[in-house]
């Protein structure tokens, strides 16, 4: 069971991390997006 | 305890599928917007292309092009690279340069009348210029053919002019001139020297240095007689015979008159009696 908790928790940081940097892609393609569209206008 | 760690799983597999489900949502508005960015990237590269197009057709008019030739030139060089600009100042000059031809050319014709005998067959006008003949071809309206002559100062001299016998009056020679001599008549200085011989003769006696020119016993006095009467000065390019009759009448009862001439005349003549003994001999 400590093996289980600790692996589920190893997946957590993973996944946690990997949310980290999907969330800095996506707020560098919103700003992108963003920059574009007001260039445009 | 059990319970505590089972909770504690629990958690942890909830706060697990939170953070997939979160990060499914997260890809899922990466991909979405990195979809709208480039949509549109696209969109502003082909505005961009549209304004330099309409830039293009602002500075060059359509109307500036006449022929399709030219068009294709200016095309093709807007493709390989060469700029708008100079493409299109190539065009202006080169449209300038034929307008300007074309005034040149449409101003400047004119055509004169030149009687001649009925025996003269040749479409030689002596107007005071130089010409060189390039070209002769036989026309449907008419019989006789078509002279063509531009001037020997060419290519410095862009004149040219075509000569044709009348079809209501053989004896007329129909010359057509187009554009105007940038210098002046070659025979200029001759027939002007002449006529002003003409009239010195008329009145007074001539000159000293043309005496002195007279008396020596060079064919000077005879080419000048003779191109006197070949030559036509370009104001009687319209052939009046009554005129030149008294012209040469009065030039040869001046000439007479003048001792010197008659020396010259003399010396001229004897040394050609002379010359033909020798070669009888």
């Amino acid at each position: 069971k400590d093996e289980s908790a600790s692996e589920l928790r190893e997946e957590l940081n993973r996944v946690n991390s990997e949310n980290k940097k999907l969330t800095e892609m996506l707020a560098t393609v919103c700003e992108k997006y963003y920059a574009l569209h007001s260039h445009l206008e | 305890m059990r319970v505590e760690e089972d909770s504690t799983t629990s958690a942890l597999v909830d706060e697990l599928k939170r953070v997939n489900a979160e990060n499914k949502k997260l890809t899922e508005m990466l991909t979405l917007m990195c979809d709208n960015y480039n949509v549109l990237r696209k969109q502003l590269m082909e505005y961009v292309n549209k304004s330099n197009i309409t830039e293009r057709d602002q500075t060059s008019p359509p109307k500036k092009r006449k022929s399709p030739a030219r068009d294709d030139a200016i095309s093709s060089a807007v493709i390989g690279g060469v700029s708008e600009s100079s493409s299109t100042e190539q065009d202006d000059q080169y449209l300038c340069k034929k307008q300007r031809e074309e005034t040149v050319v449409k101003e400047k014709v004119s055509r004169v009348y030149y009687k001649t005998e009925a025996s003269d067959t040749t479409l030689v006008v002596k107007d005071g210029y130089q010409w060189r003949k390039y070209g002769q071809k036989v026309t449907r309206d008419n019989p006789s053919p078509r002279a063509y002559f531009k001037c020997a100062c060419a290519p410095t001299c862009s004149v040219k002019k075509k000569v044709q016998r009348s079809v209501e009056d053989q004896s007329v020679l129909v010359a057509t001139y187009e554009g105007e001599h940038n210098h002046p008549m070659p025979s200029q200085i001759d027939s002007n020297s002449s006529l002003n011989r003409y009239i010195s003769l008329g009145g007074s006696a001539p000159p000293a240095n043309r005496t002195s020119s007279l008396a020596e016993p060079t064919p000077v006095s005879t080419v000048d007689l003779s191109e006197a009467k070949k030559t036509t000065s370009p104001t009687s390019r319209i052939d009046f015979p009554e005129v030149h009759k008294l012209l040469v009448e009065q030039m040869a009862s001046s000439l007479t008159k003048d001792p010197n001439f008659t020396a010259a005349l003399a010396a001229a003549v004897t040394g050609r009696l002379y010359q033909q003994n020798q070669t009888e001999k």
